[in-house]
């Protein structure tokens, strides 16, 4: 029952030390925990004849479940704190990591996750998710953004030209997110931001849930052109890959209030995908006093 | 601008969404990475002639003329891999903000020593912090890295358009990380 506390701007992580499980508090007034946790989607293996009998691979995502698999529900933790930043770093197996970064000047949590290489033996391909849940309801509705400018609203099972029929409730949901997903709820005057470092797959399946594609290795060709599975390898292992996820929320404030949290997202996103560059240069060859 | 030319091809092949997306055979995918590798490096010649200008400029009224500087773009960030930070004791960080408004940025250096000071060019001392690196980046396939940790310090108020440079030393002294608690 020990918990372990990262704090910053508004935003607390409490890690339970017996059970491993890592609470978010994106707004430290608010008693509202957002989860998170890795699973993944077996794809779907078939014989191409037909379009329904494709194979999930490089161009269609095509799980066999509706309800992932958790990859470790108990990861191992360890906990650095110092005067910079403040870190749990989780291994939830051999091929699944992360680093929850709390900077103490800084008003989002940091999600560092790696993974891979996917283990392909059992003859089943995998596609990697993580995903965030938090008590909202959501009714439905989320926001991804189109292209890192408007947010587009997404209802689930749902097109706002035609009466669609969903047969593959998972992936019919899923969408591109080049910069951010968010959830709202208006009741409880809440909003959740999850920010990504490159263009991922993206979803709400579930109320109060944000779920995004991290990784996939899967070995039989989807017959739309490729002809190769989306196997990919490096020094003869599958694939690593390794980014970061920037959470921000808290209570969406009045009208004018300032700054919003959609003021905090976008410049967050400015200072991420356009971040400063960061160059090195030797310096054993002259002193601090000849550089200065 | 000759030295553009390597990336502006590349990104003229990179329109197409089958570069990115895994939607290409593997051959084709790893003649991207190729061709995106020589354009980053040829980039860096025109970095570099950048920032030695900015840096001669505000040398304009010495008599000693600034040194040319070297700078490293370190592409293998993202596997905590630096050459120049692993291989030198003391190095300098220079963070260029292409943003048109201030702002402060936490870096990341990975490093194989134990303690670090980091100082601004007025000396002062820069709070740092050492944090280890992973297990699982150090046994990234394909990693060769001496780095066990990353030196972390925040980067304040970044001039729009412009730059800091931070002078970084592998010291003796007791650092901040070895303060850092440490529980499982």
């Amino acid at each position: 029952g020990e918990l372990i506390t990262l704090q910053n701007n508004g935003n607390k992580v409490q890690l339970t030390v017996s059970t491993g499980e890592v609470q978010l508090f994106l707004d430290d007034k608010k008693d509202l925990p957002l989860h998170q946790n890795f699973y993944y989607y077996t794809g779907f293996t078939g014989d191409n004849r037909q379009f329904f009998n494709r194979s999930s691979g490089a161009y269609i995502f095509r799980p066999k479940q509706k309800t992932p698999i958790t990859i470790a529900p108990k990861p191992v933790s360890e906990v650095y704190k110092g005067p910079v930043v403040e870190e749990i770093h989780q291994v939830f197996s051999d091929w699944m990591s992360q680093v929850i970064r709390v900077y103490k000047e800084e008003n989002h949590v940091e999600l560092e996750w790696l993974v891979g290489p996917i283990p392909v033996e059992d003859n089943e391909g995998k596609e990697v998710i993580s995903k965030f849940s938090i008590e909202l309801e959501t009714n439905g509705t989320f926001y991804t953004d189109s292209n890192g400018r408007e947010l587009l609203e997404r209802k689930r099972n749902f097109r706002s030209t035609w009466e669609v029929n969903i047969s593959e409730p998972v992936s019919a949901n899923y969408y591109p997110v080049t910069s951010r997903i968010l959830i709202r709820d208006t009741t409880k005057n809440v909003e959740v931001a999850v920010l990504t470092d490159r263009a991922q797959g993206g979803s709400s399946l579930g109320d109060g849930e944000i779920e995004l594609m991290l990784h996939r290795r899967l070995i039989h060709d989807d017959a739309f052109g490729v002809e190769e599975a989306l196997n990919e390898t490096a020094f003869g292992k599958g694939l690593v890959a390794r980014g970061k996820h920037y959470v921000i929320g808290g209570t969406i404030p009045p009208v004018g209030a300032s700054p919003s949290l959609a003021a905090l997202e976008r410049d967050l996103a400015q200072r991420k995908l356009l971040s400063p560059w960061t160059f090195l240069s030797p310096a054993d060859d002259f002193t601090f006093k000849q550089w200065a | 601008k000759v030295d553009l030319n390597s990336m502006r091809e590349a990104m003229g092949v990179m329109q197409h969404h089958d570069a990115i997306t895994g939607t290409e055979k593997q051959v084709v995918a790893e003649d991207y990475a190729r061709m995106l590798h020589l354009g980053i490096v040829e980039c860096d010649i025109i970095t570099n002639t950048a920032f030695n200008k900015l840096f001669t400029n505000n040398h304009l009224e010495d008599t000693n003329p600034a040194p040319q500087v070297n700078l490293d773009s370190c592409m293998l960030l993202n596997i905590s891999q630096c050459e120049v930070s692993e291989k030198s004791s003391n190095f300098v960080v220079t963070v260029y903000n292409p943003l048109s408004h201030p702002v402060s940025l936490y870096i990341r250096v990975p490093v194989p020593g134990q303690t670090y000071s980091v100082k601004d060019p007025n000396n002062k001392d820069v709070v740092s912090q050492l944090i280890p690196i992973p297990t699982s980046v150090l046994n990234i396939p394909g990693r060769f890295s001496s780095a066990t940790s990353e030196l972390v310090f925040r980067a304040v108020s970044l001039p729009p358009l412009g730059y800091r440079s931070y002078y970084v030393t592998g010291s003796k002294k007791k650092s901040t990380a070895q303060e850092s608690t440490t529980e499982e």
